[in-house]
């Protein structure tokens, strides 16, 4: 799910 | 943001500048591995191919920016303007032994068999294991000097902060990244001994040795 999208950590 | 999270970013600034510091001002890059330095460039380069298709928050791209321009400041003055010091006798571990198996693993374990997610993931397993030709370069030579142990500990420091912000946010947000968590539990194992070292060692005032 998230993973994909949008990855906020650095 | 958790604050295990800011504390860690700083720290890995605070690893990658205290670097940079070194090299410049003692215009050399004795005892620094370059193969190290080569690999955190490449995992850089590879993990953040993203920072012009999604935008997530200014702090995000500033960080970016600043590790990929950082870094490959870092390999320019170890291999051309300060090659004359870089002791590549001793930098003497197969990069390959870790990018092929990183690659293999990045086409395997992946949250999408895409060109970004592949890169994305072999750059989370580069970086878990791009420590070890330092490494492997301090126990050869069987020491390192001060402000370079300080570069490892912060560096060492910044994973296993994200393993706090990691059962943080698993805990609060429900959030979990196994490939992220995975490596990055393998990324602060790898300088378990180090830890040692350098608390028994740097702290109390002497130098980092390792005994043969």
């Amino acid at each position: 799910d998230t993973n994909t999208a949008a990855k906020d950590e650095l | 943001m958790t604050l295990f999270r800011l504390a860690g970013d700083l720290s890995h600034v605070l690893a990658i500048l205290l670097l940079l510091y070194k090299i410049w001002t003692t215009k050399s890059a004795a005892g620094i591995s370059g193969k190290t330095q080569l690999m955190f460039c490449m995992v850089y380069v590879t993990r953040y191919l993203d920072l012009f298709t999604s935008f997530i928050s200014v702090y995000n791209s500033t960080m970016k920016v600043l590790f990929i321009s950082a870094s490959v400041a870092t390999v320019y003055l170890i291999y051309f303007k300060f090659k004359a010091t870089y002791d590549g006798n001793h930098d003497t571990f197969r990069m390959e032994f870790v990018i092929v198996p990183a690659l293999i693993l990045a086409l395997i374990w992946n949250y999408a068999f895409t060109f970004f997610e592949i890169s994305w993931a072999f750059s989370i397993f580069l970086e878990a294991v791009a420590i070890l030709p330092q490494l492997f370069m301090v126990t050869k030579t069987g020491e390192a000097e001060n402000i370079t142990s300080h570069y490892l500990f912060a560096l060492g420091s910044y994973r296993a902060l994200y393993i706090l912000n990691w059962i943080d946010r698993y805990y609060f947000e429900g959030h979990w990244d196994p490939i992220a968590v995975t490596a990055g539990i393998v990324q602060t194992v790898l300088y378990g001994d180090f830890f040692y070292l350098y608390f028994t060692r740097v702290i109390k005032g002497r130098k980092l040795q390792v005994l043969p």
